[in-house]
């Protein structure tokens, strides 16, 4: 399960990195 | 102290205008339709119609540890599992989805 969350982490921060 | 010719000249052409149109007939039938169906394949986001699709399904899976590829394939008949998986890459790559307990599973990013 912590793999999850460090996973959707990391997604968010790519997506955050491709909207700004 | 010139009187304005423009005003005098306008009225006497308005007279005959409604008669003989020059060059207007078709010109509002003909354009309209042509320019429009082109945006409609490229869908909101920018991402193409494959990518789409997938993302959607991703989005509506209730999973905790998310949608397999292998239901991906099942739900998406017609799509092979190499552009599948490519698709996947892609979006996991833009941050929209991402892997959960291996890489066959994705979940979506802006679903809670």
């Amino acid at each position: 399960l912590d793999r999850i969350a460090q996973n959707k982490k990391a997604a968010l921060e790519r997506l955050s990195a491709r909207s700004t | 102290s010139k009187p304005q010719a423009m005003a005098g000249g306008g009225g006497m052409n308005s007279s005959i205008m409604p008669m003989s149109r020059p060059g207007m007939g078709g010109m509002g039938s003909m354009g309209m339709t042509g320019g429009y169906s082109g945006a409609n394949a490229m869908a909101n986001n920018g991402l193409s119609p494959n990518q789409n699709q997938v993302l959607s399904l991703i989005k509506s899976c209730p999973e905790p540890q998310g949608i397999s590829i292998q239901e991906l394939k099942q739900r998406l008949s017609g799509m092979s599992v190499t552009v599948i998986r490519q698709v996947v890459d892609f979006l996991s790559n833009e941050g929209h989805i991402f892997s959960t307990i291996d890489e066959d599973h994705f979940r979506s990013t802006d679903q809670e």
